[in-house]
């Protein structure tokens, strides 16, 4: 039975996308299977793990034309690598940008993404799903579907001052939506040696107390570069500090099964 | 007559809100009078320049329930510093997050915020509208009003793809909604001595060629820390070169007038 993890945080650039591809491909390298589901138009999870361009079907037409799941689900395998073997991806592309709208009179418009991934969800043993920066359809959709919530925590002041807006929405969710979903925990992204980053990880750790990832991502410029040859740190560099940390955080996260 | 200037890139944590913010700032410093526009629910521009939390009425007001715009600009002179006497703020709080769906149906649904600030364009030398990530019907709002788009462009692999995507919708703006909407130009931020900071850079130059700005906004600390203080750079740190990067763009900008 596959654990869906929402991978969310309104706040821009706070490494919901690196965190997405790269903690899906250290559990794959732990010898599970993992669906990576990217429900963000802006594609970055796509393009960070595939070269082609514009993979239709996507996302969009599994959410408002009623392909089938199984249509919009694509192998990484390539032959290459192992790890490939055992992540698939639903894509998106800027198609999926004109789904907020057209969600908006549809009928069980925040449960599309649920019935999507019902039929597949036991193929996987994690599902990760990427999401926009806004707490619009797109993501009440990847929380209504999902376990747990992931929630990046980049050590600033802004991603701090946005946090309880996100945990009210995850809140109005499981009063309505989603009973059942748990916030998995926060992990402090792009950590570095300046005291504002301690202190945003003081207060994470206030707020947010045996919630916190013990494992911290630090800011690491090899996680910029992997995108753009379509690779995942692992693949990339792996001997980097960001992929010591990811490797770290998949143990943290199995440990906590 | 005002210029009005919009911020815009849907990607994520590029440096929207530290331009209009330190930019503003700067432009005020020079003795202009600046109004800044916080278009975005994450009201990021607003707790960067004020302390209070949920001002009302707010940009929200003016753009569903037509309060007038006199009622929704806040001065932010506060007898201390003289720049703020010559900044004013439209702010923006988490009910402009509805605002996206309660405009899809609403009568002149992309060009509000032009109607809005046409009674004021006067007042003003310089207009900043602070955009949120992603090309909906806030940010087609911000560029249907302004004379000007500003493409803030960090560093990165991401920053970079997400490019073309704009300028498309810019394209589409200036074939119907707003024939003089002009690219000002784009920013380089968070720059650093990295091979892939320099390659954006490159790449930004060959694509835009002289539409980069010569400033390139460095990755300075201090820039993350002053909002916490509701603080510009130009108060917060004055000798930062985040503050220096930023009074050298405001140069910049007014020497292209
Ligand atoms: N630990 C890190 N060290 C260095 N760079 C990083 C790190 N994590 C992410 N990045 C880079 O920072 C930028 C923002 O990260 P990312 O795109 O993952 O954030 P996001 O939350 O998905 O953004 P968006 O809100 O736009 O979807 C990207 O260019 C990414 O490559
Ligand atoms: N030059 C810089 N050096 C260091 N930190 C910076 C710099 N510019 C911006 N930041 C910080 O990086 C983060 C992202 O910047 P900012 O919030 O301005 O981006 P944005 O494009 O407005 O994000 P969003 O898409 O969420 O609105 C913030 O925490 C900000 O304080
Ligand atoms: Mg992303
Ligand atoms: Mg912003």
């Amino acid at each position: 039975m596959g654990k869906i993890i929402a991978v969310a945080n309104q706040k821009g650039g706070v490494g919901k996308t690196t965190t997405v591809i790269n903690l899906g491909f250290a559990i794959a390298e732990l010898g599970k299977r993992v669906l990576l589901v990217d429900a963000d138009p802006q594609g970055n999870t796509t393009s960070g793990v595939k070269k082609e361009r514009n993979i239709r079907p996507s996302l969009y037409e599994a959410l408002i034309h009623d392909v089938s799941v199984k249509d919009v689900i694509y192998q990484l395998k390539d032959g290459n690598s192992s790890i490939r073997e055992r992540i698939d991806l639903i894509p998106s592309n800027l198609d999926l940008a004109g789904a907020e709208v057209e969600l908006v009179s549809a009928f069980l418009r925040e449960l599309r993404l649920k019935n999507i991934l019902e039929p597949v969800v036991d193929d996987y043993d994690y599902i990760f799903i990427d999401c926009p920066p806004s707490l619009g359809l797109l993501t009440i959709n990847a929380l209504s579907a999902s376990r747990y919530v992931l929630i990046p925590l980049q050590c600033e002041y802004y991603a701090l001052e946005g946090i309880s807006q996100l945990l009210k929405t995850v809140e109005l969710i499981k009063k309505g939506l989603n009973p059942s979903l748990e916030i998995l925990g926060v992990l402090l992204t792009m950590f570095n040696r300046t005291v504002l980053a301690q202190q945003v990880l003081e207060e994470a750790k206030r707020f947010f107390k045996d919630k916190v990832f013990n494992t911290i991502i630090p800011r690491n410029v090899r996680l910029s570069e992997a995108p753009s040859f379509s690779q995942s740190i692992l693949e990339y560099a792996e001997s980097s500090s960001g992929a010591i940390a990811y490797r770290e955080l998949a143990r943290e996260l199995m440990e906590n099964e």
